[in-house]
């Protein structure tokens, strides 16, 4: 397809921090509509990410606070990708998005593969 | 792209019955590594989605019962579609994953965003 990058189609990240509830991090994805949740800290450096998948883990195996269901080991993205690049490490990985970052860790937005599938679409 | 349809990456659809209990749903995403549970009837045909959003959702009412969190009005698709029209139909109800279907309404298996972002890195 056309020479698209990350920075043309990563939106908003929606983000919660280590010392928050699963209840809250819940009603946080629910309100925003999405899957998946940034974790940063003071500076908004990323420090993790918890998805919808995460808190169902929650359930299944009875845990009851984020800091045991958060990811550490994240896969992430940068702006000037190329998207077939980082489709690639979604479908190599099994996971749904990345996170986008920068030099400093610093969250810009996110990737999802809902994003990206809308291309096939042709929704841009 | 090239002329791809629904059943040339369709997979295999991970079911659930409606006196099935939230947990045991939740267990079962998490086994099977998957987001997305169609509720069937003794017959295969269709009767629901749960997704782990829908769980996530139950975290943040604190909902107990499935039935109450299971999706009636399910989009899904058929086997011949091509994959522009099953993208477009995933982006306009802000969805991830479409039951396929046979005439019956008997569940064949199912097709994620996850699926299509795949063909973007060139997967298949
Ligand atoms: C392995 S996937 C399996 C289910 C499905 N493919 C999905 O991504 O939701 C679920 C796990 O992937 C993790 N995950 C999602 N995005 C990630 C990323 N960018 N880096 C590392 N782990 C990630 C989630 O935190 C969750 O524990
Ligand atoms: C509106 S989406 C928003 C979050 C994200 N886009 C996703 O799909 O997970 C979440 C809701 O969509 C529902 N859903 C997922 N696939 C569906 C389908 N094929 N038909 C109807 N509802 C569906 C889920 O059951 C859940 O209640």
């Amino acid at each position: 397809g056309a020479a698209a990058f990350v920075d043309s189609i990563l939106h908003e990240a929606v983000t919660c921090q280590e010392n928050e509830t699963i209840e809250i991090v819940a009603k946080r994805l629910i309100t925003k509509n999405v899957n998946h949740i940034i974790v940063t800290d003071s500076d908004q450096k990323i420090t993790g990410i918890v998805t919808s998948w995460d808190i169902t883990k929650a359930i299944a195996n009875g845990v009851r606070t984020l800091k045991e269901i958060i990811v550490r080991r994240v896969y992430t993205a940068s702006p000037n990708e190329p998207l077939e690049v980082v489709a690639k490490r979604l479908a190599q990985h099994n996971i749904s998005a990345l996170p986008v970052i920068d030099e400093t860790q610093k969250v810009l937005g996110i990737i999802t593969s809902e994003d990206i599938a809308k291309l096939v679409g042709g929704n841009l």
